[in-house]
């Protein structure tokens, strides 16, 4: 454990968290998309199944727990307590656009052919692509409120840091996964316009709007 | 063909 790995870890509780308690304390989920966050939910039941066959530490099971808590309990929000606020009209990404190629390269690039190891696989690389629902519902209604924007951020940062920690882990420990890191790069260059208008518009206080 | 490890990350 590297201190990227730790702040990866921290940004993305912290991303999970702001969005449970916005949708919470504004008892609304308008401009999120709830496609975004059943495609997360299904990201950390995929990857964390190993949460029954194999114990790592402490740590790493109750990180897990909460994520996969915290995700359920955001898509339960957002589809169930809240549902009245959800804006579906604009979360009209085509899901399966990602989830059958994902779903079809898991079978194909992997570390070993095992139904946990290939659902670890799928996850890896659903996380890659899971905010592009998100991300297309803000173009398309041209902007977000800026707590939905921190949300964006931290989740973001976290695969950033851990794109540090594997280099980290590269050159200390001669640890690599091929998989993780390409899918990472990935899923962090996905961000980057992102990070742009977060970094000149919303850190200077202005509300995040794309132009016509 | 890499070695499938076990997965310490999250």
């Amino acid at each position: 454990m590297n201190i990227f790995r730790l702040t990866g870890d921290l940004s993305h509780l912290a991303a999970i968290i702001i969005l449970l308690l916005k949708i919470w304390k504004s008892r609304s989920c308008a401009g999120i998309s709830g496609k975004s966050q059943i495609l997360f939910a299904m990201v950390f039941t995929t990857r964390y199944l190993d949460l029954l066959t194999a114990y790592i530490s402490l740590y790493n099971t109750s990180m897990k727990i909460i994520y996969i808590g915290c995700s359920y309990a955001t898509v339960y929000l957002i589809y169930a307590k809240f549902k009245a606020t959800y804006d579906g009209n604009h979360d009209t990404f085509r899901v399966e656009f990602l989830v059958v190629p994902v779903g079809g390269l898991s079978f194909l690039v992997n570390h070993d052919f095992s139904p946990l190891e290939i659902l670890w696989t799928f996850s890896i690389y659903l996380e890659a692509v899971a905010i592009l629902p998100q991300l297309f519902m803000i173009s398309k209604t041209g902007e977000a409120e800026t707590i939905t924007t921190h949300y964006l951020f931290f989740l973001g940062l976290y695969r950033a840091l851990y794109l540090i920690n594997w280099v980290w882990r590269f050159y200390f420990e001669g640890f690599f996964d091929m998989i993780a890191i390409v899918a990472g790069v990935v899923q962090t260059i996905l961000y980057c316009d992102f990070f742009y208008l977060y970094v000149t518009k919303v850190l200077k206080g202005k509300k995040l709007s794309l132009p016509a | 063909a890499e070695e499938a490890a076990a997965h310490d990350e999250l």
